[in-house]
């Protein structure tokens, strides 16, 4: 389903160069549950990137589901990606002035589907996350844990083929943590959702069954989630 | 040092009236190290809102180095905020079109520090959260957890005698985590800083000698943290 390979992203401002990605080779099927981890900036928001098709590389290879990604359009890209993919920011990247209803709408608008059915299928996805009470609330009158739920139900609605999740537990509690995380399961287990997702926290890796190791731009690890 | 009796905290949108503290009653030494736990949604920012003196409580009273805090203009509140607290926001709220250094210096331009101390300051607040070789990057430059540690150094560059971090490891991994962690227990054992965060983190919890425990607005519990 997904083929990286020799993966570069390189930043460039001024006379300064970010190496954020130095050649990722890697292949991640349908159906698989990966766990992304490795320390603070050492890369993992940009391979996301990378894999959700938000940003090109500055080199290397990517494959979705058999197609080169830089060969497309980029209204052809925006339609694989939508019709593909839900994604979940790492700082959540939600729309201020829309509320929480709106905001888990927004895919849903950009596929066409007709507003009852909109409405209807994004208040099942914030109830299922535990904010079916919050859907006129905006962003800024919602707590951090709130927001992030909010942000995932956005990446449900559309019933994606893939999830990408940028540390999708960050800002909750343990309880309502381990409640999304078994949500990611079942869609995994029963219905073969892909689940790619990064973590800094070894409980929520164990969910997965592999874990992609960075550090500095460069994959130093493939292999099973950390023992207990 | 802080002493919250009936802190009352409501919002209301419309019709629609959140109430996110109900009345809650605790007193904090100088010196201490203090976590606040709770799940998503039960009040712990909106509680470090009011101890940073960011937010008015909608009823109760809230004393800082015995003195009201609702008594004060908001002149004298400001001031006394920038000689005695140190804030790592939830958000981070970093200035997007700030570089990693001016972000810092804020406080301090607050304070009418000159410029040179002040970039020296700086300079060495961010180099303690290793992020010395990031002075000129802007946030958007930066990833996840890079952006807290900028957050982190912003609050305690001006040396403030309390410490107030909301969720400060969160985007961390472990190494980097444990790493900001043990700076703030130097700064409380060995500097006399008292240390007030909320953390989902039992590991985190475990740095602090008492964990205030918050849900749905109240106060469930005060005693030690965690244990293994
Ligand atoms: N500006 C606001 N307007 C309306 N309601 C608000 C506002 N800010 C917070 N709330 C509500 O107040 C309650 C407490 O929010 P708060 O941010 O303190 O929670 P929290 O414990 O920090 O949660 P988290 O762990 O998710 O960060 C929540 O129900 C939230 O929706
Ligand atoms: N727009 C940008 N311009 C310049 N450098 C960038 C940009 N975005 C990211 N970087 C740099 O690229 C590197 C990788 O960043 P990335 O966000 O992928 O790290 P990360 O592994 O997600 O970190 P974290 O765990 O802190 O979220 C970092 O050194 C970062 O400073
Ligand atoms: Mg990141
Ligand atoms: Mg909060």
């Amino acid at each position: 389903l997904i083929v990286v390979r020799e993966l570069v992203r390189t930043y460039r401002m001024g006379e300064v160069t970010v190496q954020a990605l130095r050649g990722v080779s890697f292949a991640i099927d349908q159906g698989e549950f990966v766990a992304i981890m490795g320390p603070s900036g050492s890369g993992k928001s940009t391979l996301m990137n990378m894999i959700g098709c938000l940003d090109a590389p500055s080199g290397g290879s990517y494959q979705l589901a058999g197609v080169e990604v830089s060969a497309l359009s980029d209204e052809a890209l925006s339609e694989l990606r939508a019709r593909t993919l839900g994604f979940v920011f790492q700082r959540y990247q939600l729309l201020p002035r829309q509320t929480a209803l709106q905001n888990v709408e927004m895919p849903l608008i950009y596929r066409g589907v007709p507003s009852a059915q909109r409405r209807w299928r994004a208040r099942i996805a914030l109830t299922i996350v535990g904010m079916g009470e919050r859907l006129d609330h905006r962003p800024n009158q919602l707590s951090g844990g709130q927001q992030q739920r909010i942000a995932i139900a956005r990446a449900l609605v559309g019933s994606p083929s893939v999830i990408l999740a940028d540390e999708p537990t960050g800002a909750l509690d343990t309880a309502t943590g381990a409640e999304i995380m078994a949500l990611f399961q079942r869609l995994n287990r029963i219905q073969g959702v892909t689940v790619i997702l990064v973590t800094h926290d070894p409980e929520v890796a164990r969910y997965a069954g592999r874990v992609l190791r960075v550090r500095d731009g460069v994959l130093i690890g493939d292999g099973p989630p950390p023992a207990r």
